[in-house]
């Protein structure tokens, strides 16, 4: 059975784009069918894969009622990873859909054909740092929320934020099934601030929390330039090692058919 | 003449919060008057100088006609430094504005008393990471706009992003006399990516970018977790003198009367 993922923090930059690029890279690289749908007007997955901005191509048509989801999805260069690219023009969907009365399921209703046919295992969807429409229809279209989390003050305050969003969307039936499936801690550096927050982290989240610790690597800010993801980038790598192993405890929470 | 400034820079963790917060403090140090205003849902700069979250006191009513600004300005324990806090509610703002047919200048009409009045020097708008509605409405308000960069690619491809959009926020006559104002390497380590983004940056801004650069810092990162801002969490730090140089250099740029 296809799994929709959100990853998602509307604190900024804390790893949500290297992660859903990395993640889907290497389940890809493990056999997993993979779907990257980047919901980002910067697009930055987009080029992190080494893909110019392909007007027209993005979620914006489909989120506004004009063509599918399946139409934009096209292929990359490694097997088994698909992809429905970004664009600047999704900063429109936001004004547009707002003010639609089912502004928060457009994404949900976009993807039913998608679910039903399930030429995936898994979709990843790249959020942008907002509550806005974008991240309010991921929510209400994914099974579950991955939430990347830096190690800062600002990154843990907005975790009580997000929770109250994913429940808002549960409570208010645009989707009563999300669940926070996990929370994975990113660009790690061993300091009293960081080794702070994991505790404060661990008391609310617990068996949530995955093992792997993503450790900060200039490599993995360095791959996004050359287009490609880290396992390629840097094979033998810091990062390479800990997006396989975070791959690896995915598939354990989420068993390949 | 009061100057209105935008921090803003639609990637997410450039330092947008991190900047607005403490070259508020270090102008204010120095005998400026300060307005420093809170857009962004997160409220991180409400919680950096040591608020809670103070529902109803922030821009969202007088954006939807509820209300002035001045009603919302609280004062801080630093002299000189005053504050509008943000809030969760300002999630509704992007949605009920979009809805407007004037959604691009609300908060330039709300700020016009302001403006006549000008009880402040200088007034700084710290923006969430986005291109939504809370952002173009605070570019339709300014003078200028600050731009924190992060090192990083990411950061430098998000450039022609906002150059795109304050191009837009001109020609429309929203904004014509926006500019951009500043732009500032946020959380320096020394590396080749970081080496070749400058190189990179000053190519296109030249003149534009401030000589002062903020190193990366763990005490800038701990110091919001405190309530304080830098210059009194570490007076002697690393962190207090790249944001006092930074207050030095702005009113070289803007000299006060
Ligand atoms: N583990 C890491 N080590 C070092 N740098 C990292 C790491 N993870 C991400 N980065 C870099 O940090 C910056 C922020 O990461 P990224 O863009 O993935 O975050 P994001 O949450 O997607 O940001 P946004 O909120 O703008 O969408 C980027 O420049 C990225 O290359
Ligand atoms: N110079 C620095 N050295 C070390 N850490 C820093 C520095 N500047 C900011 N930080 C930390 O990096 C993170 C991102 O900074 P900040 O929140 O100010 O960015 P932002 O652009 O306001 O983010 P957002 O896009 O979510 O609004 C925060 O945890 C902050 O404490
Ligand atoms: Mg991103
Ligand atoms: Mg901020």
């Amino acid at each position: 059975r296809m799994k929709i993922i959100a990853v998602a923090n509307q604190k900024g930059g804390v790893g949500k784009t290297t992660t859903s690029v990395n993640l889907a890279a290497c389940l890809a690289h493990l056999g997993a069918r993979i779907l990257l749908i980047d919901l980002d007007p910067q697009a930055n997955a987009t080029s992190a894969l080494g893909f110019p901005p392909l007007e027209g191509q993005s979620v914006y048509g489909p989120l506004i009622g004009h063509g599918t989801l399946a139409e934009k999805v096209i292929p990359t260069r490694w097997p088994h990873l698909w992809l429905i690219p970004g664009d600047l023009e999704l900063v429109g969907a936001e004004i547009e859909v707002a003010r639609a009365d089912d502004h928060l399921t457009r994404l949900r209703a976009a993807m039913q054909p998608l679910r039903d046919d399930a030429p995936f295992d898994f979709i990843l969807l790249d959020c942008p740092p907002s509550l806005g429409i974008l991240m309010t229809n991921a929510l209400a279209a994914a099974d579950e929320l991955l939430i990347p989390l830096q190690c800062e003050y600002f990154a843990l305050e907005g975790l009580g934020k997000i929770s109250q969003v994913v429940d808002q969307i549960r409570d208010c039936g645009a989707n009563p099934q999300l669940i926070i499936g996990g929370v994975l801690m990113t660009m790690f550096m061993r300091n009293n601030l960081a080794t702070s927050v994991i505790g404060e982290v661990q008391t609310h989240f617990g068996e949530v929390i995955f093992k792997t610790v993503i450790p900060r690597s200039v490599r993995l800010a360095e791959a996004p330039s050359h287009g490609q993801p880290i396992l390629e980038y840097e094979p033998t790598g810091l990062g390479t090692a800990a997006y396989k192993a975070l791959a690896t405890e995915f598939l354990q929470r989420h068993p390949l058919p």
